[in-house]
């Protein structure tokens, strides 16, 4: 099984 | 004083078709540079980073920076009322909670304005980090949809994994697997039928099909789309809208517990 992953943790908020 | 003329309001109607998917409304970033937008689905799995150029308009007016948040359904509206040759300019004053759309045809025989509430929109920008990609993938824009159209019939996910020999789509389900190669071609006559691969290293990661669907409602906006991969980081789809900018989709990908 997989898990989508959601995006918050790769890109920071400016 | 915001104003902005593009002969080919069709385009800027491919891009609203290509998005309406995914967000349900937008800021859309006006400066001199041009119009930017950029905004995550509500579910936080994808997000839309649009960037059209100011110099790729036929005229661009842009004195004080103005963000305009919209409702992308009533957008589409207004461009429904659009003809499919038709010049739009779109104008707002400063601080303006409307912003005004024309559309003039060819022969410049009907002129309609019609005039759009804005809304305020609480949008977090995002800082995007620059990524030494493993692989990038430029095929031919229809391919991709199509390839895309049918894997989904198999399964909720597709594995896209590149190696030197090529790039491989493939999906499982309930009913069976099915699995597409793509060997790198150069067409020198035909640029945009070319597959082209440039290879770091080689790369398998997984993607929901919902939102690859989603993505390829662009196609018409280019002949060609770039894929961009690397090991735990979003996938970058990227079109090209020729002499104007471009529309990128990211999108988390899936993680195997």
């Amino acid at each position: 099984t997989s898990t989508q992953a959601r995006l918050d943790g790769f890109f920071t908020v400016l | 004083m915001f104003e902005a003329r593009l002969v080919n309001s069709s385009t800027f109607r491919k891009v609203l078709d290509a998005i309406k998917d995914l967000l349900n409304e937008a800021s859309f970033d006006c400066s001199e540079n041009g119009i930017q937008l950029q905004a995550m689905d509500s579910s936080h799995v994808s997000l839309v980073s649009l960037n059209l150029k100011s110099d790729g308009f036929d005229k661009f007016r842009c004195d004080r920076n103005l963000t305009m948040g919209m409702n992308l359904t009533s957008l589409g509206k207004v461009f429904k009322c659009s003809g499919a040759d038709d010049t739009v300019t779109m104008k707002a004053q400063d601080y303006a909670d409307t912003v005004t759309f024309m559309f003039e045809s060819k022969k410049q025989d009907k002129i309609s304005d019609y005039e759009m509430k804005l809304m305020n929109l609480d949008q977090e920008h995002l800082g995007i980090p620059d990524t030494e990609f493993s692989c990038i993938i430029k095929m031919p824009s229809i391919e991709f949809a199509r390839i895309i159209r049918d894997l989904s019939q198999f399964g909720e996910s597709i594995v896209i994994s590149c190696t030197k020999e090529g790039v491989k789509f493939s999906a499982q389900g309930d009913i069976g697997t099915g699995n597409v190669k793509l060997a790198q071609t150069h067409n020198f006559d035909k640029e945009e039928e070319s597959v082209t691969i440039d290879l770091q290293e080689p790369v398998a990661l997984t993607f929901a099909c919902q939102y690859l669907n989603s993505f390829t409602k662009a196609t018409p906006l280019s002949n060609q789309v770039k894929l961009s991969m690397c090991e735990n980081v979003p996938l970058v789809v990227e079109y090209q809208i020729p002499e104007l900018g471009h529309l990128r989709f990211y999108l988390a990908p899936k993680i195997e517990e």
